[in-house]
C-alpha cells in the first residue's frame, strides 16, 4: 500500500459517499445518470469476484463490500425507492450504455493478461469503468444545472483513477517486475475521459461561478 | 507471481 493508493481509495470511497449522501438525504437523484450507475455495479461485481476465494488484507475485503454495497444501493435508489425515483430525469439519460458493455467485453476477450474466467472478467471491468461516466457525462452536458453534489462526485470520481495513475508509476519504480498496460492504459483513458470536465469544474471553482458544461 | 500484483488493488 502506498500513499498515492490510498488517496485514491479514500477519493473514491468520498465519491460514493457524496452520491449517497445526496440521494439518501434530499432524496433526490436529479442530475445523476442511472446508465453509469448501473455500469459502475457491474464493473464492481466482475471486479470483485475474488472476494471469496482470495484474502489480501481486512482493508481490501472492506472497501470491496463497501464499493459493492454503494453501488449496487445507489441503482435500487434510484430504480425503486418511491420518492428517489421520481427525481431520476430518464429522458435525459438516454445514453446507449448497452453499447459500451459489449465492446469492452469482446476487447477483454482478445486483450488479457491469462485467458481464466476470472481473468477476462477482471479484465472487462477494467475497461468498462474506463468508459463508466460517459452516460453522467453526457448527462450533466444536457442538464444545465449540475448541483454542488453531483458536481464534486463526479470531480472525486474522476480524481480517484489520477491518484492510481501516480500508485502504478510508484510501484513500477518500486518493485521490480509490476508491468500492467492493460491496466495503466485503461485507467489512463479513464482520467483523460474526465479532461474536459476538470476543467470547466476548475474554471466554475476558480471564477466561483456555477459548474456549467458547453453543450 | 507478479500477475497478481494488481489483483491487491481495488
Amino acid at each position: 500500500m502506498n500513499i498515492f493508493r490510498l488517496a485514491g481509495d479514500m477519493t473514491h470511497l468520498a465519491s460514493v459517499l457524496v452520491l449517497l449522501l445526496k440521494i439518501h438525504t434530499i432524496k433526490s437523484c436529479a442530475g445523476v445518470s442511472l446508465k453509469t450507475q448501473e455500469l459502475y455495479a457491474i464493473v464492481f461485481a466482475t471486479r470483485y469476484l475474488d472476494i471469496f476465494t482470495s484474502f489480501y488484507s481486512i482493508y481490501n475485503t472492506l472497501m470491496k463490500l463497501i464499493f459493492l454495497g454503494s453501488s449496487f444501493s445507489i441503482v435500487w435508489y434510484m430504480r425503486y425507492h418511491k420518492t428517489v425515483r421520481r427525481t431520476y430525469d430518464r429522458e435525459q439519460d438516454t445514453f446507449r450504455h448497452w453499447f459500451l458493455v459489449l465492446p469492452c467485453l469482446l476487447l477483454a476477450l482478445l486483450i488479457h493478461e491469462k485467458f481464466t474466467f476470472l481473468e477476462v472478467l477482471w479484465t472487462f471491468s477494467l475497461y468498462l469503468e474506463a468508459v463508466a461516466i460517459l452516460p453522467q457525462l453526457v448527462l450533466l452536458q444536457r442538464t444545465r444545472n449540475i448541483d454542488n453534489l453531483t458536481g464534486q462526485y463526479v470531480f472525486l470520481l474522476g480524481g480517484y483513477r489520477g491518484f492510481y495513475i501516480l500508485n502504478w508509476i510508484y510501484r513500477y519504480l518500486t518493485e521490480p517486475h509490476f508491468v500492467h498496460w492493460i491496466t495503466w492504459i485503461a485507467g489512463l483513458v479513464q482520467t483523460l475521459l474526465y479532461a474536459d470536465f476538470f476543467y470547466y469544474y476548475f474554471q466554475s471553482w476558480k471564477n466561483n461561478k456555477k459548474l456549467q458544461l458547453p453543450a | 507471481k507478479d500477475g497478481s500484483a494488481a489483483k491487491d488493488e481495488l
